[in-house]
């Protein structure tokens, strides 16, 4: 039997329910910035790999691959901007998010920083950003496949 | 469901309009809102979940124009928030949960509110867990149209701190969504200093007073230190002032001299003699007089109904104001003073050209936390010139009225709520 504490054994249900990934590296740090607006979305090429590590059965994100065989651009690898662009953006994305969250603004992912992404929070974005996480059925309809169709 | 999803998307979207401010906000007053029946939390009772829902609402309702009420029957293309509990994918929302921990929740821009199930939720005043009630608050700001605020002791804050003790809207949250609905405004049927006596550790008599603002059937406690109100006023007069009718009073009178020390309120053509010492209205006083009684014969040469009434120490003259003309009673001789009815505006003249309420005047208050005597109509006021005043500008005419503010810039966040939440 598993240890309980509580009479209605509610701090058991705790285990029982499904756990959020934690932010452990920076790369879950980008996922999480580019999540509540505070950089644009990872790219979906790495997005994909990574996401078949988490979970198999996430139909949103089968729904945006199919989008991206439709006809959605995705730069290739030669295309990439050099590593050190995407340091900056992360550099700025967690200096913003430090000086927000009253954080030492370090631009690194501290642990003050990892710690702070780990609270439980709205998950309503800090930030709008342009075409940051509008994936909505009537955009993916107005592609060009569709036109086709 | 993505796709119904889509087609109320573009019904919902006619409800907004630009706010105050020029921000998008909701163009009503009175929002609907319901708890939906597929999407109940596992961890707390259907009436727990309801109850925390009724009181995040009213605390909105308690520091903006808004009212909420709960509609668990109308058809769901008329409610305007709709609230659920969800895990992962949920209820046909394209942004999943992501289990314990981290996201809580979300709003989405067009009304509704997913809370993340995985998540141990509590009813307010327990000790773990993440409090339903806090969170609740935070989702119905965004769905109003506020963001997230990151200054201390917010509501908006994006991350989730244990709540304290004493959970309520700081100033900054309730300027925050008044910039987008506006100040609360209306017109108050009477306010009045309460004085009553109480007994110090020590043995000693001590004088208290309290600010009460009525308006119809309820009442507010205004704290004048903390320019708010108490929290989780309004309430109904029947509860707080017993005897009195439910319905509200035209005006209240503290008559304070060597002599005497009673309290009155009036309402129509009647009067009531309040007994402080014991907190409601006497049956019958240590005179004999059997109340309600007819202000005619409390107060001869007055008839009801008056519009308001305030007792001047000065003169010992309690002022009657009815329509366009005010009555000076004077205690001393049980009867109107000589050169009485006179025109209000001959009695009170204004001080800068026409700046003047003219008659019909909702209310006579003096305030001890301003030592001076306001006269209210509709959302305005104006201050009656004082003693002190003439000291310092000889030129200003006796009893003259200052030029008129707004109510709600000198008195904050006296608002209203939808009938239904009166009592939770």
């Amino acid at each position: 039997e598993k240890l309980f504490h509580h009479r209605d054994h509610s701090d058991l249900q705790m285990f029982n329910a499904q756990q959020a990934q934690t932010i452990t590296d920076e790369y879950t740090a980008e996922l999480f910035l580019s999540r509540y607006g505070f950089m644009k979305p990872v790219r979906w090429e790495e997005t994909r790999d990574r996401y078949e590590d988490l979970d198999d059965n996430n139909d949103f994100l089968d729904d945006l691959q199919a989008s991206i065989q439709e006809g959605t651009s995705v730069p290739h690898f030669r295309d990439r901007p050099p590593p050190e662009g995407e340091n900056q953006a992360l550099t700025a994305a967690l200096k913003d998010f430090q000086r927000l969250s009253g954080l030492p603004v370090t631009g690194a992912f501290d642990d003050a920083t990892r710690e702070a992404m780990n609270k439980p929070r709205c998950g309503v974005p800090d930030k709008e950003m342009d075409s940051s996480r509008d994936y909505h059925l009537a955009k993916m309809q107005s592609g060009p496949a569709v036109t086709r169709r | 469901k993505r796709h119904l999803a889509a087609l109320v998307t573009k019904r919902r979207r006619h409800r907004r309009d630009l706010g105050e401010a020029g921000h998008v906000a909701f163009s009503k007053n009175v929002l609907r809102w319901r708890l939906m029946g597929e999407g109940y939390s596992n961890q707390l009772s259907i009436e727990e979940q309801r109850y925390i829902f009724r009181l995040a609402f009213r605390m909105w309702s308690e520091v903006s124009p808004l009212q909420f009420m709960e509609d668990n029957g109308s058809p769901l293309e008329d409610i305007d928030i709709r609230l659920g509990f969800g895990t992962g994918r949920h209820l046909g929302c394209n942004q999943r949960f992501d289990g314990s921990g981290q996201e809580f929740a979300h709003a989405w821009f067009l009304g509704d509110i997913h809370f993340d199930d995985d998540e141990h939720f509590t009813a307010p005043n327990t000790g773990s867990g993440i409090s339903l009630l806090k969170v609740a608050v935070h989702e119905i700001g965004h769905v109003l149209g506020l963001p997230h605020i990151y200054r201390p002791g917010s509501i908006m804050q994006p991350s989730y701190l244990p709540q304290e003790a004493a959970f309520e809207m700081g100033w900054m949250d309730r300027k925050a969504i008044q910039n987008l609905y506006g100040a609360c405004k209306g017109r108050f049927s009477t306010v009045f200093d309460w004085i009553r006596r109480e007994r110090s550790p020590y043995g000693q008599v001590v004088v208290r007073f309290n600010t009460y603002f009525m308006r119809e059937g309820w009442y507010w406690l205004y704290e004048n230190r903390n320019n708010r109100t108490r929290y989780g006023d309004p309430v109904p007069l029947r509860i707080g002032w017993r005897g009195l009718p439910a319905d509200g009073v035209d005006a209240y009178v503290h008559v304070w001299s060597l002599k005497r020390d009673d309290v009155y309120f009036f309402k129509g053509t009647q009067f009531w003699k309040y007994d402080s010492d014991n907190d409601k209205v006497f049956g019958q006083d240590p005179e004999g007089h059997r109340y309600p009684r007819k202000i005619s014969e409390g107060f001869p040469g007055i008839s009801g109904p008056i519009d308001t009434a305030v007792y001047d120490r000065r003169d010992s003259c309690i002022y009657f104001f009815k329509n366009t003309l005010v009555y000076a009673f004077s205690v001393e001789s049980n009867g109107v003073a000589p050169g009485f009815p006179k025109a209000i505006q001959k009695a009170f003249p204004p001080v800068s050209g026409g700046d003047h309420p003219g008659g019909n005047i909702d209310v006579a208050y003096f305030s001890y936390a301003h030592n001076a005597v306001f006269l209210f109509k509709g959302r305005r006021f104006w201050q009656v010139v004082s003693g002190r005043d003439r000291r310092r500008r000889p030129f200003l005419p006796r009893n003259g009225l200052l030029p008129h503010k707004e109510v709600d810039r000198h008195w904050f966040d006296i608002c209203d709520v939808h009938p239904t939440a009166l009592t939770l």
